[in-house]
């Protein structure tokens, strides 16, 4: 989920 | 990790695959033009974090490449060579997934804020969005060998992905739901093409249908 930090996949 | 970046580049490769195959043919014959706004929607909705928060340079890029190609694809498809496009058989009720995705996106996220829902929408939306391609590829019976290259790689990228979460889970011990569970239905839609690619598309010849 975008609000989580670590979020970087595509 | 591995999977990760192979799993990044396999989409690209697909993307290119397809640009090229219509850029050089001047023609779309056999693609569908809804899987491809299906992906526009997906990207779009997708990567609107690109303006709330930075992750990093490889990040912003390769999300920026992949709406840039997929709105080209579209632009081709309805724009350049619509002449070539054969609306006739690309027949998908794109209601019968929209509204199905737009409701469980809404009844199943980590947080009901619009980013979050609209992510979500597009995580469930893309394990979904090529449905209307392989009806496509059912209705004529056929696809070019090309097209299939592209769903193959398409495809791989759903696998990759799923052997990066298992790595994550095993590593990091870090999994995200919603992506997991559509990545697997995803890759679940994919098996066909796998199959034919092995058993036609390997041997060269075209993908036709028993």
């Amino acid at each position: 989920a975008p609000a989580d930090s670590d979020h970087d996949e595509l | 990790n591995v999977f990760r970046i192979l799993g990044d580049l396999s989409p690209l490769l697909a993307m290119i695959l397809l640009l090229g195959k219509i850029w050089r043919s001047k023609c779309c014959l056999g693609i569908s033009g809804k899987s491809q706004i299906l992906f526009a929607l997906v990207f779009t909705t997708r990567y609107l974090d690109l303006f709330t928060n930075f992750i990093s340079i490889y990040n912003t890029v390769m999300k920026v490449v992949f709406l840039l190609c997929v709105y080209v694809a579209v632009y081709m498809i309805y724009g350049k060579s619509r002449k070539t496009f054969d609306s006739e058989n690309d027949t998908f009720h794109l209601e019968f997934l929209l509204v199905p995705v737009i409701g469980l996106s809404f009844l199943e996220n980590y947080s009901f804020t619009p980013l979050e829902v609209l992510w979500t929408f597009s995580v469930y939306l893309e394990s979904v969005a090529i449905l209307p391609q392989l009806f496509m590829i059912s209705k004529t019976g056929e696809a070019e060998a090309i097209t299939t290259y592209y769903l193959f790689f398409l495809g791989l990228y759903g696998a990759l992905y799923l052997a990066n979460w298992i790595r994550r889970y095993q590593t990091e011990n870090f999994y995200d739901q919603i992506a997991v569970v559509s990545g697997v239905v995803q890759t679940i839609f994919y098996c066909d093409v796998f199959y034919l690619y092995v058993t036609k598309v390997l041997k060269g010849k075209k993908l036709s249908l028993p």
